[in-house]
């Protein structure tokens, strides 16, 4: 459905307008490592079936975001180290890390190895921006291009959303998943006051400035 | 591929 491919759009496109700032100012300057790190792993553990993936479409993204995240990688630990400043990434990720594991350990669907590592890597997804926001947080501003990064990746989220009502009404089964559902929805939250800056702020050509 | 129907989203 379209709510479900333009989510997957803004997520693709958030991560080539990650690359594009990058190459464009050969900086890696307000990105936050530790949220890209923490995407990998997400990637990773939700992607462990993706020898057996049935559906090209979703063969293609998984392979797109797990080789575009470790280039990201690359560049931000290798080529664009020097614009890197850990001493504005300091969130705790061992608190995310927890919390996901956590949770996937207490209610996978089933406990199997790739159906817990599924459920540790939706809800470590549902945290991984909070390290992004906390420099944001730290820093006060944020370049345009960004911004416009955090924008579409949080888009991607929030459009699950009406893509889950969507499926809801209608496929047969009527199936919720619920532990997609919960943490796409703290996902969209957390992104909530980010949107709203972005929306006053960026949106009318004003540069990223929290208040 | 069973895997592929239960997690049917990226």
């Amino acid at each position: 459905n379209i709510f479900r491919v333009l989510g997957d759009f803004s997520h693709l496109a958030s991560i080539f307008i990650l690359l594009h700032k990058i190459q464009q100012l050969k900086s890696c300057s307000g990105i936050s490592f530790k949220s890209q790190v923490l995407y990998m792993l997400v990637y990773i553990t939700r992607y462990l079936d993706l020898p057996w993936t049935s559906s090209p479409y979703n063969f293609i993204f998984k392979v797109l975001f797990i080789s575009s995240e470790l280039y990201i990688i690359y560049l931000m630990a290798r080529a664009y180290k020097p614009t890197n400043d850990p001493n504005l990434d300091t969130f705790h990720v061992e608190f995310l890390l927890g919390f996901a594991g956590l949770l996937a350990l207490l209610f996978p669907y089933k406990y199997t190895i790739l159906e817990v590592f599924w459920a540790f890597s939706i809800w470590l997804e549902s945290v991984a921006i909070l390290p992004q926001l906390f420099m944001l947080q730290r820093t006060g501003e944020a370049e345009a291009m960004t911004a416009h990064y955090i924008a579409a990746l949080g888009m991607y989220r929030a459009l699950y959303i009406p893509n889950w009502i969507y499926r809801y009404f209608s496929e047969p089964t009527h199936k919720v998943d619920t532990i997609a559902v919960t943490a796409g929805i703290l996902q969209t939250i957390l992104y909530s006051d980010f949107f709203w800056i972005y929306y006053t702020k960026v949106m009318r050509g004003e540069k990223f400035k929290l208040p | 591929a069973a895997k592929e129907a239960d997690h049917d989203e990226l």
